[in-house]
Parts: C-alpha cells; sequence; structure tokens
C-alpha cells in the first residue's frame, strides 16, 4: 500500500513492531 | 552544573535523534529534483510517513518509554506525531544548509497547495525557533517532551509519563542555563514554543484538508 492511504495510528503501530513498508 | 546521570542522558537523546532521520535521499530528492503539483504532493505524503517512522525509532530510545502501557505509547505518539514533525522541520529551516537550499524547500512547501491561512502560521514558527538559536541537546530534549506530553488524548496512566517527563524537562532547564547564561528567558521560551505547536497541531488536520482539495 503506498504511504499515503495508511492512517497515523496503523503506521505507528506497525513501525512499534518494528514492521516497515508491508 | 549537571549530574553524570543527566549528561548520559544527553548524549544519549542527542544520539537517538541524529541516528533517526528521514532517509538522506529522500531529502535530496526534495531539493534536487523537480515535480508537478502530483508528485509534490505524494513526496511529501512519503516523507510525512517516513517522518513517523523515525520518530517511533527515537522515540523507543526515549529511557522507560518502552515500559509505559502499549496503548499510551500508541496515544502520544499520535498525539505527538505532527508536532514532532514541524519541530523537526523548524531544525532543517534553522541550520545552515548551503546556498540557496532552504529557498528551494520553502518554495517547495509553498508551492504545494497548502492554504495560505496555515502556510503563515507555519513559518512563522520556523522562524522563532530560529531565533532561539537552538543546540541540538535543546532540539533534541524538546522533542523527547513534546512526545512525553501527559496530556495527550486517550493517555490512562498519565503519571507515569509525567514521571518520565520530569526529568527530562529539569535536564533542558540546566542546558538553557548553560547554553545560554545571558539569556534567562530561555527556557520560558521553549516551552512558549509548545504551546505555539500545540496551535499547529489544532490546525493540522484542516490545513491536510486544503492541500487535499487543492
Amino acid at each position: 500500500a503506498s504511504g499515503n492511504t495508511i492512517g497515523l495510528e496503523a503506521i505507528i503501530r506497525k513501525a512499534l513492531m518494528g514492521k516497515y513498508d508491508e | 552544573e549537571l549530574s553524570q546521570d543527566q549528561q548520559a542522558l544527553i548524549s544519549y537523546i542527542v544520539d537517538a535523534h541524529n541516528k533517526h532521520r528521514i532517509p538522506q535521499d529522500m531529502a535530496k530528492k526534495l531539493l534536487q529534483e523537480q515535480f508537478n503539483a502530483e508528485e509534490n504532493f505524494l513526496l511529501l505524503t512519503e516523507m510525512a510517513t517516513s517522518h513517523v517512522q523515525v520518530l517511533v525509532e527515537f522515540t523507543k530510545n526515549i529511557p522507560g518509554f518502552q515500559s509505559l502501557d502499549h496503548e499510551d505509547q500508541i496515544a502520544l505518539l499520535k498525539g505527538s506525531a505532527v508536532e514532532a514533525m514541524f519541530l523537526r522541520s523548524a531544525q532543517v529551516f534553522t541550520k545552515k544548509l548551503p546556498n540557496g537550499h532552504t529557498e528551494v524547500l520553502e518554495d517547495r512547501i509553498r508551492r504545494s497547495g497548502i492554504s495560505e491561512e496555515f502556510m503563515t502560521p507555519m513559518f512563522n514558527f520556523y522562524k522563532s525557533i530560529g531565533e532561539l538559536q537552538m543546540m541540538q541537546e535543546e532540539h533534541a530534549l524538546l522533542t523527547a517532551i513534546t512526545i512525553l506530553s501527559p496530556d495527550r488524548p486517550y493517555v490512562k496512566d498519565q503519571q507515569a509519563v509525567e514521571r518520565l517527563q520530569e526529568p527530562m524537562l529539569e535536564v533542558l532547564r540546566k542546558v538553557c542555563k548553560l547554553q545560554h547564561p545571558q539569556e534567562p528567558q530561555h527556557f520560558a521560551r521553549l516551552l512558549g514554543r509548545l504551546t505555539e505547536l500545540r496551535t499547529l497541531n489544532h490546525h493540522h488536520a484542516e490545513m491536510l484538508e486544503s492541500w487535499r482539495m487543492s
């Protein structure tokens, strides 16, 4: 998915789990 | 004077702040390439996403943060991401960039389609941060203090957040005294910028909406 469609909270949750660029 | 623990905290925070930043190739793109409005939108969006990712990495390094309740961690990051982004951008505008780079950046942002009513307070904020001539330590600590704001929406254990924020405030107060001995008001001014940041944060949703519309 492109960055602009992912919400802020989703980005934060993924980053907290150490997952980038899915 | 700073205690040994406080000195260690500063170098740890500054190190984390320097290490976790938007990838250089992305930042370079912003300076070097010409884009149309749509590409400009996509690039700035990509940068915002990247900003959040590096912000989370920085935040994980703030002592004690990872011991907070997981949902409180998310509430803190969600509540502060926009403010931390403005702080980080302000640092870019404070730095002495190679000739012309600041103008290119400013021009790109001004042409991004965000309406003027939001643009002016944003650049005023950058200017007011620039006037404070903050050192790296101050930027890093102020960012950590912003993130550790106990009064963000949905934070359950505010006291636990306060316990992490207070020592940071104390260290920042001391750093201000040491770095700016001629300006007894410096610390108060820094905290004043946090109020300004809250206003920018408050208008951010409308600002994004004006951007999307255009």
